[in-house]
């Protein structure tokens, strides 16, 4: 927090928009900015209102260069925004950089605008910087996928710190904003414009799901891959990492390794003669290299050569030898020439036409000193490559030492 | 060598700036004790690095020039307003 930890001393805190940036349309920030105090609010007992007119708490407004307070702004890059701790005057005003491009997109091509007003309203409400990677309050941007985005448990502890948790009567699980209402207050209370999975249900802060414990029986994963020799196991938003060189298996999160990409993967692998590792999610897929995303991602899969029909990859793995990787979507799977950069012809074929005893859908695949291991549910079938026979099943977490 | 080349220049002058928005480093304009604002400039980049969890080495390497030129929030990270 600030010193003296300043706060706003009422649950209902007002803001007005004064003025929009032309990158953007004018709903487009309406609802970044909304989004960004529903993410707030969500957390504490704090309400947040929108006026037209006259003072607010929180008067927002993009301005460019010297715009009236003593820290003008310094052109594209460098400073996107600022905003001051709660006080009467100018405290709890929020200032964007109209130099930069502001857009609703997680983009390389500008500055996501929710994420930012999600910070600086972080400041309007007494929050100063924090130094915990990943967490909102972090003073460095980042961009990342916004779908479903939720504090880290650095903001809401620092938030509930001032103002507490959300009164249990005032709460909503979290929901799409109102966009169209000419006046929103948030949380909404309009119980008429609420489906009945939105009615006010009693919830508690936000706590991502916990990573379970390395040696539990039912432990499974989203994707697997290799990576510079190491074995990356994800499930959610965690990352189990083997690696040959310690004998310790290493937690991490996959924010940790690329704080741009979307957790739940669906699948991944890596060519290792091009170190590059594919990451697919739904209906996208990334390319990175180490820790840095290639340019041009995420493209769709279809452009890979799959059907329009196919809407999700289930796990992928790569061959090293015959420079072929196997997609697996429900009982088929497709073979794809990476030499070629084109799908195999004959393919899509039943997994279980060659690979017998292998079910499906299958969870994730990974390529290993010969074999490929297809993991479904907590076990895992290990698989001769040049026979395609089935050797042996094991537990998922053989590879975590249990 | 007795004049820095005008890149590591521009580099240190950039850094001056941004720990005086954000680390409450103040130059002394005319100070005869250059060696005096080297010590609490370094100081200062200490402080930077380890909010940042970078390796803390007070010293204007590529690491922490690179995180002082990433876009990031006006607010500074030590100091207060003023």
């Amino acid at each position: 927090t600030f010193p003296h930890s300043p706060t706003w001393q009422k649950e209902d805190v007002t803001y007005r928009i004064l003025n929009y940036t032309p990158d953007m349309l004018q709903a487009d920030v309406e609802e970044a900015i909304a989004r960004a105090f529903q993410l707030w609010s969500s957390v504490t007992p704090l309400k947040f209102t929108r006026v037209y007119g006259g003072q607010a708490d929180i008067m927002i407004s993009f301005a460019a260069g010297f715009h009236g307070d003593f820290y003008s702004f310094d052109g594209p890059g460098g400073t996107l925004a600022h905003a001051y701790p709660p006080s009467s005057g100018i405290g709890g005003d929020a200032h964007f950089d109209e130099d930069e491009n502001w857009t609703k997109f997680t983009t390389y091509g500008g500055y996501n605008l929710f994420l930012v007003a999600a910070h600086e309203l972080g400041h309007s409400l007494g929050l100063s910087h924090s130094n915990v990677f990943g967490a909102l309050m972090y003073p460095i941007y980042m961009a990342r996928d916004t779908r479903d985005y939720q504090l880290h448990q650095d903001d809401i502890d620092g938030i509930q710190a001032l103002y507490g948790p959300p009164r249990e009567s005032s709460t909503l699980p979290t929901k799409p904003f109102p966009t169209q209402e000419p006046t929103e207050t948030i949380p909404a209370e309009a119980p008429t414009q609420m489906s009945p999975r939105e009615e006010p249900t009693e919830t508690t802060p936000f706590k991502p799901p916990q990573r379970p414990e390395d040696c539990d029986p039912h432990l499974t994963f989203d994707a697997i891959t290799t990576l510079r020799g190491e074995t990356l196991f994800f499930k959610d938003s965690y990352v189990w990492r083997k690696s040959p060189y310690f004998s310790e298996i290493e937690h991490d999160t996959i924010f940790s390794f690329w704080p741009s990409l979307i957790a739940g993967f669906d699948a991944a692998y890596e060519v290792d003669k091009r170190d590059r590792v594919l990451f697919f999610k739904d209906d996208q897929y990334w390319a990175v290299s180490g820790y840095n995303i290639e340019p041009g991602f995420p493209k769709p899969i279809h452009s890979l050569g799959f059907p329009t029909s196919v809407r999700k990859i289930d796990a992928a793995v790569h061959d090293q030898n015959t420079k072929r990787t196997y997609f697996f979507v429900g009982h088929k799977y497709w073979s794809f020439n990476e030499n070629t950069h084109s799908m195999e012809r004959g393919y899509p074929r039943k997994i279980a036409a060659d690979f017998p005893g292998i079910g499906y859908p299958i969870d994730a695949a990974l390529q290993k000193n010969g074999y490929f291991y297809f993991f479904r549910g907590s076990n895992q079938y290990e698989v001769d490559i040049k026979r395609k026979k089935l050797i042996r099943i094991m537990k998922s977490n053989s590879w975590f030492n249990c | 060598l007795p004049v820095a080349p005008k890149k590591e220049k521009e580099d240190v002058q950039f850094a001056k700036k941004y720990l005086e928005n954000f680390y409450d480093f103040k130059e002394e304009k005319h100070s005869l004790f250059k060696a005096k604002d080297l010590s609490l400039m370094a100081d200062k980049i200490r402080e930077m690095q380890s909010f940042f969890g970078l390796k803390v080495t007070g010293e204007l390497n590529h690491e922490t020039m690179d995180m002082m030129k990433q876009p990031r929030c006006g607010i500074p990270d030590i100091r207060s307003y003023s």
